[in-house]
């Protein structure tokens, strides 16, 4: 957990209304696991002699679940409880949904790559990664499956990773970063442009008197959070350029949010 | 491009009237 901040000093109040919208890990946890659980049991009977009749029911969605595909259905859950997550903040329900589309359409790979980035510093291992199902994968094994774009990626993750851990970003300064990408003032065509940008700047001034708060002796520790943004950027985009690749050649499990977001963006 | 973005449209609106 954060350190305190020393007495006399108060944490931002934006800050702390950021860690109150953070939502329950292992609620979350628990609803991804029972949906993963839930399509592996679907599979399953699906694969039965004996059910040929469900067969031909579920002819419309005859999807083999590849660790590849499984991972995406993963990433897709992820993505729903981004999506609530980003309802609950006070500053996006003030956004009308057209904005709000646009602001998520812009940033969902940012925040999906912030969540695996974020589950690994919290889990603090070098040879393994932590699923937000609760699994934890041997790097090596995880390298070992992957090929080269893939591993690549995971390589590049593992060094963000590094960075943020080597300074101890902390659970606050992880939920402003969340809002920082969100509330992206470079997003075009919005209908309410002077929200976006006025609240960038609060969790900006925010973020700031936070990180001089508690950690006075590192004066250039908001600087430092904020060069990794950059990075988390082109990972994302990397990421995103994958999943279009692998939706080209068929696979990506289809009709979910994943590809919704993966289309929207790229028409 | 609307009917893409049914699914996010939706998540977004509900509830929106409770």
């Amino acid at each position: 957990s954060p350190p305190l901040a020393p007495p006399g000093l108060m944490v931002p109040a934006l800050v702390l209304e950021f860690v109150r919208c953070e939502q329950d890990e292992l609620l979350v946890q628990s609803k991804i696991s029972a949906h993963l659980a839930h399509l592996k049991q679907e599979q399953n009977s699906r694969s039965t002699p004996d059910n040929q009749e469900q067969n031909t029911r579920h002819a419309a969605k005859p999807e083999r679940l590849t660790t590849f595909g499984l991972m995406c259905h993963m990433a897709d859950q992820t993505l729903f409880s981004i999506v609530e997550w980003a309802r609950s903040c006070i500053f996006f329900k003030e956004l009308k949904v057209g904005d709000q589309m646009k602001l998520l359409h812009n940033c969902w790979s940012e925040l999906l790559v912030l969540d695996y980035i974020a589950r690994q510093l919290q889990h603090g291992k070098e040879d393994s990664v932590l699923l937000i199902t609760g699994q934890e994968v041997e790097l090596a094994s995880l390298l070992a499956q992957a090929g080269v774009t893939l591993s690549g990626m995971i390589q590049m993750g593992q060094e963000l990773v590094h960075h943020l851990q080597e300074f101890q970003l902390d659970r606050r300064e992880t939920a402003c970063l969340k809002h920082l990408i969100l509330f992206n003032p470079d997003v075009k065509l919005l209908e309410n442009q002077p929200h976006v940008e006025s609240v960038y700047e609060q969790v900006n001034e925010a973020l700031l008197e936070y990180t001089l708060c508690v950690y006075p002796q590192f004066p250039d520790r908001f600087n430092q959070i904020l060069l990794r943004l950059p990075e988390l950027r082109v990972l994302s985009a990397q990421a995103e350029d994958y999943l279009c690749y692998k939706h080209l050649s068929g696979e990506v499990p289809s009709n979910n949010l994943l590809i919704e977001m993966l289309h929207a963006k790229r028409t | 491009k609307k009917k893409d973005n049914a699914l996010l449209r939706y998540l977004l609106d509900k509830d929106d009237n409770v």
